[in-house]
Parts: structure tokens; sequence; C-alpha cells
């Protein structure tokens, strides 16, 4: 059983493997792969050895076997539908994101409720539509994965509206924390986390 | 000397804090706080041991007292200044983002390169200015951090004028990794990293 802190260091491993792999590379020592990322590489020795034995002894990973391991047990050598709600300024981001497909997602619709926007394209491939086909659009795409891009005191309840149509998982950039059940995983875009982070080590201070 | 894996973990630590002070809650043990998180009570007691004894043995951590002690750390018990380069829908949305304030940033200046956008108001405080004044800026307001909402093919570039005006960290939404000196800390909003997380945990699978 592989503990979460674990999972979550997975994808950051495979990201720094195809900057490698762009980078023409072959081999990756584990001292480069926490070179690079600011972990040990006792740590990252050991997180991997949870799936099985990648390296060699004194040799270190091949890139592209780690990746195509690594993409295994995250499960993206496919592609993923993804729903997003909400097609303000961040939900029109969103929809025209290029991050997404070629590391496994591809969002396939938007919802919004605000009827200015209903009918609205957002990309080459989508245009919104009412919250009211949420229901039906999951069931079509089988899609277990929602994104939530609504101002915080809607979140919630588009929260609800996604797991009683049968989402699984939820990216919530909107900052506030969902209540869901406990067979729904959701995760925070939340980008003070990651500015506390740098202030911990700026020297200089702030205003009070 | 903290292992920057534990300096990471403890804006997480402090949000969740947040949260529970905001539920009224007045002492929290390292148990309750691994089960919110998903974490291991030992870890977080291992993490928090690194800058002193803040809970009681058989009691737990007072919420509020290590909420100020984290902060104090962080160094978020204050404001900082922060820079935006980039106001399309991403900037849009992130010059309006109410996430910020009460947890130690203010966005103080939005730049782009559009003369189309240039002269814009993005929030009730904030006019876009163009590139050009970004060195004066961050002169003026003393500022250390920059926030990059641009597309990746201009990322780099803005990077380097950040770098050169004197930024000293830079929190990066566009989809690519930035080439910076040592004394530079750079963090990705990268979104793909959540998504591979939970689908590591979903059953049915996707199309190829
Ligand atoms: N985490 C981050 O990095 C980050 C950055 C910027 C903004 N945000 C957050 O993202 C959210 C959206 O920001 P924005 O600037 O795009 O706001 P916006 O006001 O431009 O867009 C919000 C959209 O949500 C729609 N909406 C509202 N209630 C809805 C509902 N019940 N169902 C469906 N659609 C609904 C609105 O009609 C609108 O189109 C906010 O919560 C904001 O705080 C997060
Ligand atoms: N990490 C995430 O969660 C996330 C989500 C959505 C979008 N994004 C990324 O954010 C970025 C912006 O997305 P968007 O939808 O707002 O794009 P956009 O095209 O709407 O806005 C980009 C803005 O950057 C400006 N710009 C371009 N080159 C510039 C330069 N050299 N200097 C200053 N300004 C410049 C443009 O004039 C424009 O206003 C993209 O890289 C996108 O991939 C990230």
């Amino acid at each position: 059983n592989i503990p979460d802190i674990v999972v979550g260091r997975l994808p950051v491993y495979l990201r720094t493997l195809e900057l490698m792999a762009g980078e023409g590379r072959e081999v990756a020592s584990s001292q480069e792969l926490g070179a690079r990322l600011g972990i040990s590489s006792a740590q990252i020795r050991k997180d991997l050895s949870h799936f099985g034995e990648f390296g060699k002894q004194g040799t270190g990973y091949n890139v592209a076997f780690l990746r195509r391991q690594l993409e295994q047990i995250l499960k993206v050598n496919c592609v993923w539908p993804v729903v997003l709600v909400g097609a303000g300024y961040l939900g029109h981001a969103l929809a025209s994101y290029n991050g997404f497909e070629h590391r496994g997602f591809r969002i396939v619709a938007v919802f919004d409720s605000d009827p200015a926007k209903i009918g609205n394209r957002v990309s080459p491939s989508i245009v919104v539509e009412p919250v009211s086909a949420i229901g039906e659009t999951l069931q079509r795409c089988q899609c277990q994965i929602g994104m939530i891009a609504v101002p915080a005191e809607a979140a919630q309840k588009v929260a609800d509206t996604l797991v009683e149509a049968g989402i699984r998982s939820i990216l919530c950039y909107a900052p506030i924390t969902l209540n869901v059940p406990a067979h729904v995983r959701v995760e925070y875009i939340d980008p003070v986390i990651h500015l506390q982070h740098m202030t911990f080590y700026l020297r200089q201070g702030c205003d009070e």
C-alpha cells in the first residue's frame, strides 16, 4: 500500500523525465534527479522501490524506460476526458491551455450558468454548455475528472452537481475547501502554497 | 538546515490550521492533521520538530499558536508585493483573485506587451502597464516576487526581464521550464501534476 505522499511525487518525477528525454538524455542517476528536484536521491530511490527495481546500481535509470513505467503507474499512457465548470477568465485560459494533451488529459466540455456565456466558443473544439447538461455529458463521455473554475461562493454547489453526476476526481481552482464523499478525491490549485514556499527563502522583509 | 521538501509542506500545514481556526478548533493532534492531509502524524511531528517543540505530548498543538509560528517561519505575517506579467485570460483571473491578501500577498502591478491591453483596468486598483515599466516598478515597490501568465513561447524572455530587474522568486503558470540564475527560485503551477496524482487512484481506464 503506497503512501499518498509518495504517489504525489510520482508526477513530478515523470515531468522531470519528460524534460530530460527532451534534452536527449538516455540515463539518469537518482543523484541527478534529486539535484533537479531538490529531493534527496535516497528519497527518490525509496519512492520508486515501491513499484519495482527500475534502476541499475551504479548506472542509474534508463530515462525512456522509467518514464514508461511511471506513465503506466499513473495510468496516463492514454487520454482522460475532463470536464470544466466555469467559462470566465480562468475557464477561458484552461479551455485553451495546451499543457494537457500530451500528458494524458483533454477537456471535452465546458459548462457555465450564465446565459451570456452559454453557446460561446472557448476553444476550436468547445462551445459552452449549460450546467443542466452536466449529467448527460458525464454519462456520454464516461468522464471521471472535473475542474472547477467558478467563484468561491459557487464552488461547493458545483462540486455537489459533479459528484451527483458521477465524478470521481475534482481539481479545484477556487479558493475554498470542498466537502465531498469519501470516494471522491479533490486536489487544489493554490498559488499561495507556492508563494509561501518561496518567501521562506527570502531575506528582505515586507510591509506589515 | 531544513530540507526543501520539508519547507514545501509547511504552507500546507498552515492552510489546514487556517481552516481549523475557521471551524473554531483550538487544539489539533498530529493524528488529526495527518488524517486531514493524508500525511503520517510521525512525518508532521518530524517536520515541525525542525523549528521547535510546538506541541504537548498527549495534547497536541494549539492551533492559534502553531499558526502564528508557521506564519513567522514562512514570513507571511505581513504582505508581500507581487508583480504579474501577462494580462490575458489567466492574468485577468489572477489580478482579481481574492485568495492572496489575507495569506500574505498582494498583486501591485500587471504588465503586458500588447498595446491593446496596456492602460486597461484589470482590478479596482490595477491598470495594465507596458513591459518597459517593469524595472522602475520593481525598484519602487521593492518587489521580489513575480508571476508569469504569458504564452509558453514568451515565458523565458519574460523571466529574463524579471531577473534582470531584480526579482528573486517566480511563480510560473506557463507550461515550460524556465532557466534562471541559482539565486532565483522558480515554482510552477502545473495542473497536470495534480490530475496525474488523481488518475493513480482511478480504476476505470481511458481512451488510447
Ligand atoms: N488557483 C488559481 O491559481 C486561481 C487563479 C485565478 C482565479 N482563481 C479562481 O478561479 C475562479 C474563477 O475566476 P475567474 O477570474 O475566471 O472568475 P469569472 O467571474 O471571470 O468567471 C467565473 C465564471 O463562473 C461562472 N459561474 C458562477 N457560478 C456558477 C455556477 N454555479 N455554475 C456554473 N458556472 C458558474 C460565471 O458565470 C463565470 O463565467 C475563482 O474562484 C477565482 O478565485 C484561481
Ligand atoms: N498552470 C495553469 O493552471 C494554467 C492554466 C491556464 C493557462 N495557463 C497558461 O497561462 C498562460 C496565459 O494563458 P492565457 O489563456 O491567459 O493566454 P492569453 O493569450 O489570453 O494571454 C497571454 C497574455 O500575455 C501577453 N504577452 C505575450 N507575450 C508577452 C511578453 N513577452 N511580455 C508581456 N506580455 C506578453 C499577451 O499580450 C496576452 O495578453 C499560457 O502560458 C497558458 O498556457 C496556465
